[in-house]
Parts: C-alpha cells; structure tokens; sequence
C-alpha cells in the first residue's frame, strides 16, 4: 500500500 | 487552499459577529456546531503531537475554540440562547455520527485510534452541515449573516477541491482519496445552497429557500 500522505492540510 | 482557509476563517467570525451583535442566534443549527466541534477535536487531536508549521496549529486551535464558543453562546448565554429555534433544530444526528464512525471503521488508510478519529471526522465534516441546510429551509427569510456564514463554510471545501488538483498536479505521490471524495460530497451538499443564495443575491432579495 501507498504511505499515507501526511495530514498537513485543515 | 489559503483561500480556503480564510473562507473558513471568516464563516466563524460571520457567524460570532451575528450572534454578538444581534445577541441572537436564531437561524442557526446547534446541532450542526456540536457535530464541528466533534470534527475539529477528533481532527486535531494530533496538535500537541505533530507540529507541521505554526499556522496549521493556530489555526487548529482557533477553530476548536471558536466553535466551542459558539456552543457556548446558544447554550448558556441568557439573551443569546433565548433565540435558538430547539423546536425546529430537530435533524437527528445520531444517523450522521454512528454511519459516519462505522465507515471510518472499515475505511481507512491505518488501523489505529488516531487514525479511525481522524478519518471519522472527515466523513462527519462533508454531512455535518446537514442540520443547518434544514434548519435553513424550514426558516422563512433567513437573514444575511446566517447565508453568508453557509456560503462561506460551503465556499471553503470548494477551494480546496482546487488546492487538491493543483497539489495532484504538482506533488510527486500526493494522493489522499479518503479526503477527496469526502469533500466532493460535502461541496456537492451544497449546490442547491449556492443556487438560491446565488440567485437571492443577483435579485438583491433575501434568500428563502424554497420547501
């Protein structure tokens, strides 16, 4: 699976 | 996505200056604020946890306490609370939150607390405006503070559907479909909002929604 995208958006 | 930010920014102090000056709140859904504050503190759990940059945690913080402020004002200030439409605010939450926590349950990119409750509020966030687009129709001339604060708040997921193709455009390996059709639901929530607001505000009409 893809690494998750990291939470840097609201 | 600034533009996003700022939208969602101003939505709160719309709706913070409606109340205080007014010192009413009448039009607007107490349940929809409750299920923001649900959104905002399962989100932003991670603020004294990972820190991305000093506006991400101000601004994180400024929603949780504004929008707890505003919980605050409808349910305990003695004038403003007075206002509250209780009797027409009656959209059941329970079949939000419970579907919204199950999926989040079985989708999602991790399996772990952290992750279920932030996944959690993504799904609660693109319906949580439900209560409010109800309450909105059932009130005949809604006043312009309350649109706008619907416009606003709607206006925000809409930019960052932007911000999303563009960053997909330009970032090597940005994919996040969890959030993305989330917020394709919520924007789409409110197409027959920005419609009539559209509409009301060409005319220079208050807007009324038709039931």
């Amino acid at each position: 699976t893809a690494p998750a995208t990291p939470k840097d958006e609201l | 996505r600034e533009a996003g930010d700022m939208t969602h920014l101003f939505s709160i102090i719309v709706l913070l200056l409606k109340i205080n000056a007014t010192k009413s709140c009448s039009g607007v859904s107490l349940k929809t604020q409750e299920l923001y504050l649900l959104v905002f503190v399962t989100r932003y759990l991670d603020l004294f946890q990972s820190y991305i940059s000093l506006y991400n945690s101000c601004m994180k913080f400024i929603f949780i306490v504004s929008s707890g402020c505003i919980i605050g004002y409808m349910r305990k200030h003695k004038v403003v609370s007075q206002t509250y439409d209780a009797e027409q605010d009656t959209f059941r939450v329970a079949f939000l939150v419970w579907p919204s926590f199950l999926l989040a349950a079985v989708i999602n990119q991790k399996l772990s607390v952290m992750e279920i409750l932030w996944t959690f509020s993504i799904y609660l966030e693109s319906v949580a405006i439900l209560p409010q687009l109800v309450l909105l129709q059932r009130t005949k001339n809604v006043d312009n503070l309350t649109s706008n604060y619907v416009f606003l708040l709607g206006s925000y997921r809409g930019l960052y559907l932007l911000n999303w193709i563009y960053r997909c455009l330009t970032e090597e390996g940005y994919r996040q479909w969890i959030v993305w059709i989330s917020g394709l639901l919520q924007t789409a929530i409110y197409c027959d909002f920005f419609y009539y607001y559209l509409k009301s505000w060409r005319k220079n009409e208050r807007l009324s929604l038709p039931s």
